[in-house]
């Protein structure tokens, strides 16, 4: 199937989410 | 034995695999047989997404900041850090010896770079390990199989990518098998440029 692939950019990014804290 | 005990949240951002944080720490005299290594270790928390993953690692102590002699380790769920966990015999771990200071930063490079499946690799990453030591800190990224060389050097080529790292600097590969045998993670270890 497909791999969910994330850099390291984007998932700095959702560090600072809402969903995350 | 991919069962999942956790879930990705709503509206959260799934990881390609779970993954569970382990800790340990040991007395540095004395001697760390497999029994007492599997005693000391401790299974610490698991993460299926990275709102998972933030929330959790924001907890942790960062592993600069441990004294002693202790380690994180962030494997896939269902894998033990352990060279005799099925998924690990036949394998073998990249080696980065770091002067005291780096630690935090590059631990949180290279599981990043894991838990964004930046090694293209397939099934092939088991964990990577941040170990604290006296001297200098050590992070590791075990794999399933090392006589497989097309993925120890493509391991390799990644980490120095996401690391950072100098082309000249040194990194270290050695089989389980062989870890094993010297009930040692660090002596020995075959030096590749």
């Amino acid at each position: 199937g497909t791999r969910i692939i994330y850099d390291r950019k984007f998932l700095l990014q959702c560090r600072t989410s809402p969903l995350a804290r | 034995n991919r069962r999942r005990t956790v879930c990705p949240g709503a509206g959260e951002h799934p990881l390609q695999y779970n993954y569970t944080f382990w800790y340990s720490r040991r007395t540095p005299s004395r001697p760390a047989s497999s029994q007492s290594y599997e005693q000391n270790i401790r299974q610490i928390g698991s993460v299926a997404s990275v709102e998972q993953f933030w929330r959790f690692y924001s907890h942790l102590v960062r592993p600069g900041d441990l004294s002693g002699h202790s380690d994180f380790h962030l494997f896939k769920e269902g894998i033990k850090p352990m060279w005799e966990d099925e998924s690990n015999r036949s394998g073998g771990k990249w080696i980065i010896r770091l002067r005291k200071g780096l630690a935090s930063r590059f631990w949180e490079n290279i599981i990043l770079a894991m838990l964004g499946e930046q090694f293209m690799v397939g099934e092939e990453i088991c964990g990577a390990v941040v170990s604290i030591r006296f001297q200098e800190d050590i992070l590791s990224i075990w794999n399933r199989t090392s006589n497989d060389q097309t993925t120890t050097s493509r391991i390799r080529d990644t980490l120095r990518r996401v690391l950072n790292l100098p082309t000249n600097s040194i990194m270290e590969y050695k089989t389980h098998t062989d870890s094993l045998r010297d009930n040692s993670s660090f002596r020995n270890t075959k030096i590749s440029i």
